[in-house]
């Protein structure tokens, strides 16, 4: 039999609350499922509840893929093999709220980047938190790779800046610059991040955002690419039982890609981004 | 936004001629609107608009007020009530006694500064206050903490080599030496964990079993989502949970989380975080967060 609106309402209404409960954001989620009855509207699907259920599902699982296929796709490989034929050094910025782990992440990327054979050096343009400079040079030891850093207080722009100028004269692949977590109703915050990319033009922006975020993950990454721009995104703690949905809410509002998810605390929790993986999660 | 989900609701209750059922349903919906995109936990959100139904349903209008003001003195009480009503925590700690506080706390979510906060606080208030880093995992974490201590000049244990000690031994060592030296707060960071991490959460089980704090306190970030709830449930499972700080409630998050957490806990939120600066600790008052969540 054929799909009504009404047969339908009662369905949507329930898997609102089901993608709100993943840690979809509410306005997004309510996106989703007007999208999925467009779309179901006239379908033919058997009578049982069993049979409409099943149908539902599995158009919900192609609106998500594509969606989350929307955020387009980057080889940072190739992105750094293009820059190092001309002998220049990739620069990527980290950004992101407040303890949501772009330390960590920086750490793990530098861990796979060094892995691979390209040689790494950390900015510490977090100038401000009490005993950032010594976690990131924790890192940077065990790691083996130099850190640049300023005295607390000082300009993280001219952080950065002194870390491109230090991999341009040694001939180092990549720049990582970390940056001081804030958020992003801060204006000053925001004007002082936009300046550090002023200034240094990096060659990737990436959010690091955490996947046990709720509905602040949509302000977040808006304000956030408003702001400054992101050009990819780093989902972390995804291993908290996090349903996964900020990467739903995160990719459909900015439409850029996700990279890797963050799976734990040591340097090997680092995973390519794969949609169907999350997709998984958010539909069992 | 949750300001005009509210106003909706104003203008639908005013243009109604009674409270009838439809008109009840749309108010409930509104409001299960606002509170989801407040955080607050899917299935909390249900049981609470099945309560504001039943009563909206069956209340009388007394004379003198709208049927307005009637339902959303009813959505207000509801919510204070699950915060355990609406007079702000008691926060007297008794002197000379060394009481302790272990903060406990999703990885990222506030601990340190809110540790260092807490010290502040109470040294403001005329406390002799210490602090313990009882976190041997997280890179920097001892200077992360030395850094905030020296700040306000209250005193730190945590041995520099502690990557090579075990958590209870350094609360355990840091607690005796404070209370010997008559400290009346004595405040524990321990690292961040997740109810998935089953050693940590052992490990936070033992670190509680030793030293057996007076408090343990949830720090637990505005911004988080609907893992709020099974996250507190357990951390309550591991160890009992007296307290909660809501951190980083400066920002757009509404901390519907928090909610979440008492409900699942039983433990009552006592401070708030406004910032990353130390002084930057308030009180928590249970109504000015209802009216916030509510917009
Ligand atoms: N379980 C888990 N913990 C993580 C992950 N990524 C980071 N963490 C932890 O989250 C906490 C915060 O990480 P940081 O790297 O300091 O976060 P940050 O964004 O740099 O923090 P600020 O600089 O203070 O804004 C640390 O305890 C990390 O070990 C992850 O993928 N899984
Ligand atoms: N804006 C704001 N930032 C805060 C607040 N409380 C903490 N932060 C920031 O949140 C980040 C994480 O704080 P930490 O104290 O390192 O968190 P933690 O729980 O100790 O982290 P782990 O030990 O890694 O689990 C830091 O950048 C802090 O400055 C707050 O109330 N407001
Ligand atoms: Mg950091
Ligand atoms: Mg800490």
């Amino acid at each position: 039999s054929e799909l009504t609106e009404k047969k339908l309402e009662p369905i949507m209404n329930e898997l609102l609350l089901e993608l709100v409960a993943c840690d979809i954001a509410f306005p997004i989620a309510e996106e989703i499922v007007d999208h999925l009855k467009k779309e179901l509207i006239g379908a033919k699907v058997e009578r049982s509840k069993a049979a409409i259920r099943k149908f539902v599902k599995e158009k919900l699982r192609e609106v998500l893929l594509s969606l989350l296929e929307s955020g387009g796709e980057i080889d940072l490989i190739k992105m750094i093999e293009e820059k190092r034929r001309r002998r220049e050094p990739f620069v990527i910025l980290f950004l992101g709220p407040n303890g949501h782990g772009k330390t960590t992440t920086i750490a793990k990327i530098a861990y796979l980047l060094l892995k691979k054979g390209y040689s790494v050096v950390l900015a510490c343009s977090d100038t401000f938190r009490a005993g950032a400079r010594e976690q990131l040079e924790e890192h940077a030891k065990r790691l083996g790779v130099k850190m640049i850093r300023h005295e607390y207080g000082a300009d993280p722009a001219a952080v950065a800046y002194d870390a491109v100028m230090y991999a341009r004269a040694r001939g180092i692949d990549v720049v990582l610059i970390d940056t001081a977590g804030r958020m992003q109703t801060n204006v000053n915050l925001m004007e002082e991040l936009n300046k550090i990319a002023r200034v240094v033009e990096p060659d990737l922006k990436v959010f690091v955002g955490d996947a046990l975020t709720g509905n602040d993950a949509l302000e977040q990454a808006m304000k956030f690419n408003e702001y400054v721009g992101i050009d990819a995104i780093v989902l972390t703690k995804v291993d908290a039982d996090a349903k996964g949905g900020a990467a739903i809410t995160i990719v459909k509002s900015i439409r850029k890609p996700i990279l890797f998810l963050g799976t734990g605390q040591r340097y090997e929790d680092l995973v390519p981004f794969n949609p169907r993986w999350i997709i998984d999660r958010l539909l069992e | 936004r949750l300001g005009k989900a509210l106003a909706d609701v104003v203008k639908k209750l005013s243009r109604a001629a009674i409270i009838d059922r439809r008109v009840v349903e749309e108010v409930v919906r509104d409001i299960q609107r606002a509170l989801l995109m407040a955080d607050v936990n899917v299935r909390l959100v249900l049981e609470l608009s099945n309560r504001i139904r039943e009563r909206a349903l069956k209340v009388e209008v007394p004379p003198g007020f709208t049927k307005k003001d009637v339902v959303i003195r009813i959505i207000y009480e509801e919510l204070v009530r699950l915060l355990g009503g609406e007079k702000p925590p008691r926060i007297d700690i008794p002197r000379r006694r060394g009481y302790t506080i272990m903060l406990v706390g999703i990885q990222g979510s506030g601990k340190t500064t809110s540790a260092a906060k807490l010290a502040w606080f109470f040294k403001n208030r005329g406390y002799k206050v210490a602090l313990i880093c009882a976190d041997t995992y997280r890179p920097g974490a001892h200077d992360q903490l030395k850094q905030l201590a020296e700040l306000i000049e209250a005193p730190m244990y945590g041995p520099k080599d502690s990557n090579s000690r075990s958590p209870v031994d350094i609360a355990l060592e840091g607690v005796s030496l404070f209370k010997k030296q008559g400290y009346d707060v004595i405040i524990i960071d321990t690292a961040g964990r997740h109810k998935d991490e089953h050693s940590l959460m052992k490990e936070m089980t033992d670190i509680a079993s030793k030293i057996r704090p007076d408090e343990v306190m949830l720090v637990i970030d505005a911004t988080i989502g609907q893992q709020a709830y099974s996250q507190a449930k357990a951390f309550n499972e591991a160890v009992k949970l007296g307290s909660i700080f809501i951190s980083k409630l400066d920002g757009s998050a509404k901390g519907g989380g928090a909610l979440s957490a008492v409900a699942a806990t039983g433990a009552v939120i006592k401070f708030i975080g406004t910032g990353e600066k130390v002084d930057e600790i308030e009180l928590f008052d249970p109504s000015s967060f209802v009216s916030r969540l509510l917009g």
